[in-house]
């Protein structure tokens, strides 16, 4: 039986909706 | 002496390798250009696990940017659907039901144990090892929060032209019709020519319609029964408020059918296993404006009785049905000013809200309660028509 703890997990920052759309609209905007 | 190398069979892990060159196609594949029709037969919610699977080995490969980029492009590409299909039931639903599939995913497997209780010790080996995606799970949970308003204007847009003809103007109850009140003509705009006429049935069959599209895609339980208290809260508001505007509709005959009406919905509600979702709760105004039509309203006892029963209209509503209310025929008489006097006296203690008509685009705060799968990743198979042969089973 492992009774290893288990490593922290690394957390990842994320952008709200409103600006993941943002970023989304700036993007398309950019691309050709 | 004679070795013999026994190969096992490569197990796979429920996880999907891709290359990062290979997201865009992912994407579109699975997400933007992908027709529910594609998945009939299929496990529901499909697309969540293969995002999860994916999302798992971008995890195990410790690849924090491929973990970003692919939720990213993911919930852009959901977007992106919902805007274009924002007149479209089954593409909304069908949705909805993948982003809470894939947001209860990243709980079940994130390794918090408050999330682990009904896990398989298989399922517990298909938690993430390297990441934290608590932020990623409120930006799901917001979108989902988005994606079920879309549903509720869909769903209330195609049923709010049926409501008034199929509540208060057509007659099923045979008979019924010979007991109009004399002297009122029927609205040219909902019945003359029939164009705009609807009957019960038709807001039963469509009411059957969303309800086998939602379950059919594997949308939650718990969803599907706030849907339905959403929309039988708009049949009672937008029936209610037109009763309280119009003479013609406030009579005994009128309250006799609708009495008929919401028991018709309430029946149905049962036939579905809805009765505890709390939707027919929301009819409750509209039921007791049914039992004043149909009350006497004549002695002091009488007016007891409304005030006993009419708990859920307002005294103001009230007293507007009993002016509007139309005698049968030349042998019932007017509700008397002194009658209306005697009830507002009665509920003169009230605290009732002060405006006349109901909100009928009144939105419930919408919940998502977790709801792990007993399905094992591993046990996922991949239709060939998806198109996404570029994934290797891991």
């Amino acid at each position: 039986t492992s009774h290893r703890p288990p490593r922290p997990r690394v957390l990842l920052k994320a952008p709200t909706l409103a600006e993941m759309e943002e970023m989304n609209i700036s993007e398309e905007e950019e691309s050709p | 002496r004679q070795v013999t190398v026994q190969r096992k069979e490569k197990d796979f892990q429920g996880m999907l390798e891709y290359s990062k060159e290979d997201e865009p196609l992912l994407v579109r594949n699975l997400v933007t250009d992908l027709k529910p029709q594609a998945l009939s037969g299929t496990v529901p919610c499909l697309p969540a696990y293969i995002l999860y699977m994916c999302i798992r080995h971008a995890d195990y490969v410790n690849d924090d940017l491929k973990v970003h980029s692919l939720l990213t492009s993911t919930i852009n590409g959901i977007k992106k659907v919902l805007k274009k299909h924002n007149d479209d039931f089954e593409m909304t639903s069908f949705w909805l039901s993948n982003t809470c599939r894939l947001l209860h995913c990243l709980k079940q497997y994130s390794g918090d144990e408050g999330f682990m209780t009904q896990n398989t010790p298989k399922q517990n080996e298909h938690c993430l090892k390297n990441f934290d995606l608590t932020e990623y799970r409120q930006v799901l949970s917001d979108l989902s929060i988005q994606i079920y308003q879309q549903l509720i204007k869909i769903a209330e847009g195609m049923l709010q032209p049926m409501i008034v003809s199929a509540m208060l103007e057509n007659e099923s109850i045979q008979g019924l019709s010979g007991v109009k009140p004399t002297g009122y003509r029927k609205r040219s705009s909902s019945m003359v020519d029939g164009d705009n006429s609807y009957s019960l049935d038709a807001i039963v069959r469509q009411m059957n319609s969303f309800h086998s599209v939602m379950c059919d895609q594997g949308l939650d339980p718990e969803i599907i029964q706030q849907v339905f208290k959403q929309l039988f809260y708009m049949i009672n508001a937008v029936a209610l408020n037109n009763l309280l505007l119009r003479k013609d509709v406030c009579s005994w005959s009128t309250g006799m059918q609708l009495r008929y009406n919401i028991s018709q919905l309430e029946e149905w509600l049962r036939g579905k296993n809805l009765h505890q979702s709390g939707a027919a709760e929301t009819m409750e105004p509209l039921i007791h404006a049914a039992q004043l039509l149909q009350l006497k309203k004549k002695t002091p006892e009488d007016a007891e009785a409304i005030c006993t029963l009419c708990t859920s209209l307002s005294t103001q509503q009230i007293v507007k049905i009993l002016n509007l209310y139309t005698p049968l025929n030349e042998f019932e008489e007017r509700v008397t000013v002194a009658f209306i006097r005697t009830i507002q006296a009665q509920l003169q203690d009230r605290n009732d809200p002060q405006q006349l008509l109901l909100d009928f685009k009144h939105m419930f705060p919408v919940l998502f309660p977790f709801n792990p799968s007993s399905l094992t990743m591993d046990s996922i198979h991949i239709p060939a028509a998806l198109n996404l042969e570029f994934l290797n089973e891991v």
